[in-house]
């Protein structure tokens, strides 16, 4: 069974950490701070006080029967080192957190290709959801398109699906909407849309701010 | 035009920042570092150095004209003190970055509604997203679904979304197809997975961990 090492018990780290032995995967959690290693060692398989930016450390607290680790530092230049030093440990596959743009260039620099921006994406995710009334949620799901959760507005109430004719028109595909607190996935064109219902929606990003403008 | 306040200037909160400003609504940058507010003040309307626990210096600085302001701090006694102070200067909606289960439970106990755990909803996803080798993205778009981006494995590779049946067979839809990079939203019955496909997938997560089991 694959094994996962986590560095750095922070917000994110703790939480990829807690969330993979969840889906029933061993992962050996290390911090340079032991109160967060004995926060942490009841709800994972190993949890060890290591300063990671040392590699005989890293290897005596077993980090080499990691098939995957991921680096969840904030500190920059800890984070670019410790990464440094997992890939001359011969790890496989790493993952890192970056705190910026420029600090993930600097980690495709060093080779590392998996970079996560979690409080930036998370950021714009919000951005995007507050800047509008009716959208109750926005993700980006590819480079291409988004996916987006719509209150439905007075001019779409009464309205089939077919009627909207959304794909035509926007290029955008209902793939679900919630109605009455049920959500009914690939819905039929008859499906006609009542007050108080939400519509998933996906399409690229200006095609759905074009609906959205004119659907308000 | 709607106008928005973030209070805290660290990765989450300035991200928040420059994508109101993005979208095209004015935003009202605050925190109590000024290298920080220096740092953001070419990317936002308005920046102010502010105690934010001070009402005073709040509303000194203009925070009555936000409809919406974010609370991006990340010191939990802080961040629920700034909380109150809003609530206490009338403005309508809060919306509050919480660290930690417990912090969004006393947030919810002095009122608070719309809360945050981008840390945290991140470490989940990126777990879901590496604890499967097929699985190279996993969202949860509501309560009841996630949507998941599954590299199309030997079993599927030659078969059509017709011969697969996932929706009978598993209650999963295919809202798209990548294929030689092109995504293809609401494929036909007729497309043919080929290898190196990606498929889109939305469903339950049990429906979609039972699928991938048995496509693996
Ligand atoms: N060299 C190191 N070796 C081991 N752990 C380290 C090292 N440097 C930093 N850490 C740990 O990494 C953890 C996360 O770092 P930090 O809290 O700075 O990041 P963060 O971006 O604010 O985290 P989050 O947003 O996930 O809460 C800290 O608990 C810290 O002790
Ligand atoms: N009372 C306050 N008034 C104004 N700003 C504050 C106050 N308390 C904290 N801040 C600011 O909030 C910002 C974000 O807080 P902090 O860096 O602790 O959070 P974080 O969770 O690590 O942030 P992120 O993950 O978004 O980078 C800091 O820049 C800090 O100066």
């Amino acid at each position: 069974k694959k094994q996962f090492g986590v560095i750095g018990l922070g917000k994110f780290g703790s939480a990829v950490a807690r969330h993979l032995e969840k889906l029933g995967y061993p992962v050996l959690a290390i911090d340079k701070e032991m109160s967060l290693v004995d926060e942490i060692k009841n709800d994972v398989s190993f949890a060890e006080v290591v300063e990671a930016t040392d590699p005989e450390a890293l290897a005596a607290a077993g980090i080499k029967n990691c098939d995957t680790v991921v680096v969840a530092i904030g500190d920059v230049q800890s984070n670019i080192l410790v990464s440094l030093v997992l890939q001359e440990l011969g790890i496989k596959n790493i993952i890192v957190k970056a705190g910026s743009k420029i600090h993930g260039r600097v980690l495709r620099k060093i080779g590392i290709t998996d970079i996560v921006f979690p409080e930036e994406d998370m950021g714009i995710r919000v951005a995007n959801k507050i800047a509008s009334t009716n959208i109750l949620d926005y993700i980006s799901i590819s480079k291409e398109f988004d996916l987006v959760e719509f209150q439905a507005t007075k001019n779409l109430v009464g309205k089939t699906l077919k009627e909207l004719s959304l794909r035509n028109r926007y290029g955008i595909t209902v793939i679900a909407i919630k109605h009455d607190g049920e959500v009914i996935v690939s819905p039929q064109a008859e499906q006609k849309i009542e007050e108080m219902d939400t519509l998933f929606l996906v399409g690229k990003a200006t095609d759905i701010q074009k609906f959205e403008k004119e659907a308000t």
